[in-house]
């Protein structure tokens, strides 16, 4: 598992590493939602 | 030709060098007018109230935020010296610091979405030193893509 | 070809060395600002009706984190439901405060 590790409480960082770390958060959340959809989408029934 | 093609990939190379170094300078020019700007704010605030706010209703620099949902369940442990702290959100957040958030209250002048107006580059201008300020120009149109060199 | 790229390359190398030199100005009279600029360090502050009113936290949460330098966060990527924020500090107690609502 990845994770991501900054350094925090200095004046005037960058803020690209909070960027990164919003766009996986952001990422994650997105395909769970997305397996969460998939899983409860109805099974397509069966042709007598 | 087997120079030139040298010296050709030396200039690319180069090129990129400036262009990285001109979205860096770009970042400290928008953090000292955002700073600054802040720095003048609130004295102006605290003259006209004669006091400075009340000490709770204030967070000083450096800091950052942590926003997610309303609906977002959060579950915060913290250590007896607080020296740790783990959260845990049943639903995504954003971390943002505190440059992020001068920018949004429109601190930086909106230079750092190339949209400024002229009172507001004046502001800018006054901001920061003189061998920055075609920067802070050029930067009310959009990003740096000039080098000023001043003097030589 | 050769003599007209080796002169835009002077001339590439010192605009790079113009820009080394305000990079290396511009952090220092950053550092400058919060350290010993009269009060600036005193007045640099936003209140949390500063917070309250960016428009992309009206509906939100907002948590303000003021941590020691060099404290870590540690975010793991996640594939369940929950996502996690592990701080930890080396030189003092990090301070965490709920902004509150309007």
């Amino acid at each position: 598992r990845t994770r991501i590790l900054v350094s925090i409480g200095e004046s005037f960082g960058t803020s690209d590493k909070f960027q990164k770390i919003n766009a996986m958060v952001n990422s994650s959340d997105r395909s769970l939602k997305r397996s969460l959809d998939m899983s409860s989408a109805p099974k397509p029934l069966k042709r007598l | 030709a087997q120079e030139c093609q040298n010296l050709e990939v030396e200039r690319q190379r180069r090129l990129e060098r400036i262009k990285q170094k001109q979205s860096q300078l770009q970042e400290l020019i928008l953090q000292q007018i955002a700073f600054k700007n802040l720095v003048q704010r609130n004295r102006q605030t605290e003259q006209q109230a004669n006091r400075p706010p009340p000490p709770n209703s204030l967070i000083h620099l450096p800091f950052i935020i942590i926003n997610t949902s309303k609906k977002t369940v959060i579950d915060c442990s913290i250590s007896n010296d607080k020296f740790e702290y783990l959260f845990n959100f049943d639903n995504m957040f954003e971390i943002h610091d505190d440059i992020e958030v001068l920018k949004r209250m429109g601190m930086a002048c909106g230079l750092e979405v190339g949209k400024c107006s002229p009172e507001d580059l004046k502001v800018a201008r006054s901001l920061v030193p003189k061998a920055l300020e075609p920067y802070v120009t050029e930067m009310a149109q959009g990003p740096i893509s000039n080098v000023y060199i001043t003097g030589g | 070809k050769s003599r007209a790229l080796r002169k835009e390359l002077g001339e590439l190398e010192r605009a790079e060395k113009a820009l080394e030199d305000l990079i290396t100005s511009s952090s220092t009279q950053l550092k400058e600002l919060t350290e010993h600029g009269d009060n600036q360090g005193q007045l640099g502050y936003v209140t949390y009706q500063d917070i309250r009113s960016i428009a992309s936290l009206q509906d939100q949460t907002v948590i303000a984190v003021k941590a020691p330098s060099e404290t870590k966060l540690e975010v793991p990527e996640s594939s369940e439901g929950s996502q996690q924020i592990y701080l930890k500090s080396k030189n003092g107690p990090i301070e965490v405060y709920l902004c509150p609502e309007e």
